[in-house]
């Protein structure tokens, strides 16, 4: 279960208010995964207490507005990597960062595909830099794209470009996934799907032994 | 306070925030880092196992403007179920509760019955409206809340709160269930000119895939 509680002392009204939060739940906690289980308590509770004597905002596409969205996104993300880079039994956040789609809820289910995908995350887990299952992940997410303009990046390890996987440095590729699994970093896939404006991110973390060690002695 | 989040801090530590770059700085404080906010975390007996916090407590001090976001999961818990009534009647809350260790999902009737308890005895402690108070709960699925040992520790609980970053602190360790760290983060920036700042803290480790609306 995530539990989350948002406050701000902006002032603004609650219509507004509600749409922003949900915008920024779907660019934040929205694009997180660790084990593909949703949760019947998932709730994000935020309050806004319009102390600070800002100017009251009312609608949300001026650019006060905008910058409250910002900061509120900022919150929510910096929260929900945490979360991620929790996981149980986890060694490393992975960020899965997608370009080029035709719309920014395509980029996001893209990505979220990618981190939620056990062969992805156990891969990470085994320090092993495989484009194939980041590509399948992609191809699976239920979004449409040309092949033909699939690029994946793994840290700055270049595997696949055009569609074509790419001769490159496995021993430099696994070394970034062990380095950031030592350390409890953080390893990044950059995934290009073709010339769109729409781009989004997603958060998980690798899937190690210990999950099912701590899941199988969780009772319900 | 002081004490508490000494006692807190015992169990887990603060976890790295990942904040974007932007136009903000980040500040301490988490959730009472905005102005007009209190928070306290105290253990109230309501985990199965060990003695770390288990309660929290977010009070605003004047009528909020209040969002949700919920799971979409059909089996919601009965905390969920009632803070999407109260927030369907009403744009503003004044306090959020939450308890760790019972997630009080799947407990029929009866679960929501212990909901409306809780937040009636928040809302007289509090002097506020039964329908600004929002729950929160955590914890093992199947299983009522604790009830008698939440609400003997609801004085305490509203004793402690504070408007420091302590508080803030010890109201997210509170909340975490198998986290090995507390996630609380606070910002400030200018929205047109003048200062405001933005705060939070959540938890999560396991069972995480949320698909809230």
């Amino acid at each position: 279960t995530m539990l989350g509680v948002v406050t701000t002392d902006a002032s603004v009204d609650s219509d507004v208010w509600r749409k922003m939060v949900k915008v920024a739940v779907n660019r934040s906690f929205n694009q997180i995964t660790v084990d593909g289980d949703t949760s019947t308590n998932d709730t994000v509770i935020a309050l806004a207490s319009g102390l600070s004597r800002s100017s009251r905002l009312s609608s949300v596409d001026c650019n006060e507005a905008k910058q409250l969205q910002a900061c509120l996104d900022a919150v929510m993300q910096g929260l929900a990597k945490s979360i991620a880079w929790d996981g149980e039994g986890a060694t490393c956040l992975i960020e899965v960062r997608v370009t080029g789609a035709n719309s920014e809820a395509e980029a996001a289910k893209i990505a979220r595909s990618v981190a939620s995908s056990s062969l992805v995350k156990a891969a990470v887990y085994g320090r092993d830099p495989n484009w194939g299952r980041i590509a399948a992940a992609a191809g699976y997410a239920g979004v449409s794209f040309y092949q033909n303009k699939l690029r994946i990046l793994l840290g700055d390890s270049l595997l696949m470009d055009g569609g074509q996987p790419l001769p490159f440095d496995r021993a430099v590729a696994g070394n970034y996934l062990r380095k950031a699994g030592e350390t409890r970093g953080t390893v990044i896939i950059d995934i290009s799907v073709g010339d769109g404006p729409g781009s989004g991110q997603a958060w998980g973390c690798d899937l190690s032994y210990d999950y099912v060690k701590i899941n199988a002695e969780y009772t319900t | 306070v002081t004490s508490s989040l000494k006692e807190a801090s015992n169990y887990i530590p603060a976890a790295p925030i990942f904040l974007p770059e932007g136009p903000w700085k980040q500040i301490p404080g988490g959730v009472t880092a905005a102005e007009g906010f209190k928070a306290a975390g105290i253990y109230a007996g309501v985990r199965a196992k060990g003695e770390k916090p288990d309660l929290a407590l977010v009070l605003c001090d004047v009528d909020a403007a209040a969002a949700g976001a919920f799971t979409t999961n059909v089996v919601a818990a009965a905390p969920v179920v009632y803070c999407k009534k109260m927030l369907d009647s009403s744009k503003t809350a004044r306090a959020v509760l939450i308890n760790a260790g019972q997630a009080n999902a799947a407990t029929g009737d009866a679960g929501y019955q212990d909901v409306v308890d809780c937040a009636n005895t928040v809302a007289m402690l509090l002097k506020v409206r039964s329908e600004e108070v929002l729950i929160e709960s955590t914890g093992v699925i199947g299983q009522r809340i604790k009830k008698d040992a939440l609400l003997n520790s609801l004085p305490k609980l509203v004793n402690s709160l504070s408007s420091s970053t302590e508080g803030a602190d010890c109201a997210a360790v509170a909340i975490t269930t198998t986290d090995l760290v507390s996630k609380s983060v606070a910002v400030e920036s200018q929205v047109g000119g003048t200062y405001i700042r933005v705060g939070g803290m959540a938890k999560g480790s396991g069972m995480i895939h949320p698909n809230m609306a």
